[in-house]
């Protein structure tokens, strides 16, 4: 039963590419078989990987419906982990799809039937809760929520959270919340203690108990084109992605 | 004359919203009268400055003409700074202008001729190159641009040059680059250095001299409300808005 998880948060620069980057690469060491769809203008998860962006070629094609699933999935430099690559062509398609009829199911339709083959698939977001996000939530069978250990982070949550109960209801009945992951995690630092008690008694199990720490090997590992795991295995960062991806596959 | 800068980079989390409230009450202590436009739906600049959401009666009802400038303008904590406070409510608005005409100029037609007392504008806008930020980029006679030292960062940035040189021939011939400022700056990491000396190459004279070093005070001030330089103002994060203020007033 393939797993359709969307890694989405309007908050930006809280760890959505970095998060899909590493837990996509520790599953996959894991032997699970993963596929990362980028869906952000910004196409940070393509290179992040190595890859080149795909063009209007690549997730405009796809989610025109010009392209099927397996004309754009390329691999990646980790086995069982493949891609389909983002572009910056993408900004224009939320304003294209915005007057079409059945504009959030786009990608739903491109992947209904198409990934059987993977045990996982991640969606990478844009830092926003527009036509791209809604399409990730409705194509999801469930939602991965990265939280930064600081204060706006905090503060967007419960707007995100209302988003999400609106999608299920709208469109997509089998939305959950799979969990959401603390990011840039600090704990010599008051405020990211503070952020992330407060996250503790909103979510509670929600939480995921790994928290992910601020760690210069993930910032560093993509200018090689690299997830973390290749990059520096022993690092603190590989060790937590790998800690979280052993708790998604046991949920 | 009224400077109108947008604060503007579609990566997420690179300090824009940081920058717009700790430059806006930099140039308010040295007796500027400043006026701040909270453009992004996640409203981070007006809980960061203490106050309420403006709903829809607040940016809304300015985009929209059924309110004017004055009828939406609020006070700070910080004499001379003012504020039109966001809303999560505009997260619709991009989706509802993007069929109208005139689409790109909802916000200049709204400042044009009621920003006069200012000497200067700052514009917070979304982390995205959707319609918001287009108008931001429409109503604004220059661009300031946060760049976090990091690589994802640095690889935004040209594309989002790119679109600045389509809105300047599109609809505003007279929008300049205002600068670029490299935040989250810490000297101590190799990748922060590097993405410093890459920007100074890529840059050159468009870069501030004052770069925004990593400082908690600056995370920790939003959840008091206030801008840093009331939060803490000899910390190293208030020490360096107060010298790109003295930049800008000089430029
Ligand atoms: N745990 C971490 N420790 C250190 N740096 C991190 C960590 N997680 C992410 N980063 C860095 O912080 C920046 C923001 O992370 P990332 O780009 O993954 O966030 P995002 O939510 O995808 O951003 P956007 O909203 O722009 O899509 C990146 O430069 C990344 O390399
Ligand atoms: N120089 C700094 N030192 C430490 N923390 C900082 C600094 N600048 C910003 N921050 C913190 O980093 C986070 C991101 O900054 P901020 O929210 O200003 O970025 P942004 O570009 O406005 O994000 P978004 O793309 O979501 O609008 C915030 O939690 C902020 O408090
Ligand atoms: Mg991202
Ligand atoms: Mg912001």
């Amino acid at each position: 039963m393939t797993r359709i998880i969307a890694v989405a948060n309007q908050k930006g620069g809280v760890g959505k590419t970095t998060t899909v980057i590493n837990l996509g690469a520790s599953l996959a060491v894991n032997d699970r078989d993963v596929l990362i769809i980028d869906l952000d203008p910004q196409a940070n998860a393509t290179s992040g990987l190595g890859r080149e962006q795909g063009g209007l070629e690549g997730m405009n094609a796809l989610m025109e419906g010009r392209k099927s699933l397996s004309e754009t999935v390329i691999r990646t430099d980790v086995e069982g982990l493949d891609l389909v690559p983002g572009s910056t062509d993408m900004a224009g398609l939320e304003i294209e799809l915005a007057s079409q009829e059945k504009r959030e199911f786009f990608l739903d339709s491109a992947l209904k039937g198409h990934v059987e083959k993977y045990s996982y698939v991640l969606i990478d977001c844009p830092p926003s809760l527009g036509l791209l996000t809604v399409n990730a939530l409705v194509a999801a069978d469930s939602v991965l929520l990265p939280v930064q250990s600081e204060y706006f982070a905090l503060e967007g949550l419960s707007h995100l959270l209302q988003t999400i109960s609106r999608v299920r209801s709208a469109w997509n009945r089998r939305l959950l919340l799979f969990g959401v992951v603390m990011t840039m995690y600090d704990s010599r630092l008051k405020l990211s203690r503070e952020v992330f008690e407060e996250a503790r008694a909103h979510l509670g199990k929600a939480l995921f108990r790994t928290t992910i720490p601020r760690n210069v090997k993930l910032s560093e590992a993509p200018s090689f084109g690299k997830p973390v795991i290749l990059y520096d295995p022993f690092s603190k960062g590989a060790g937590s992605y790998l800690s979280l991806a052993k708790e998604v596959m046991e949920r």
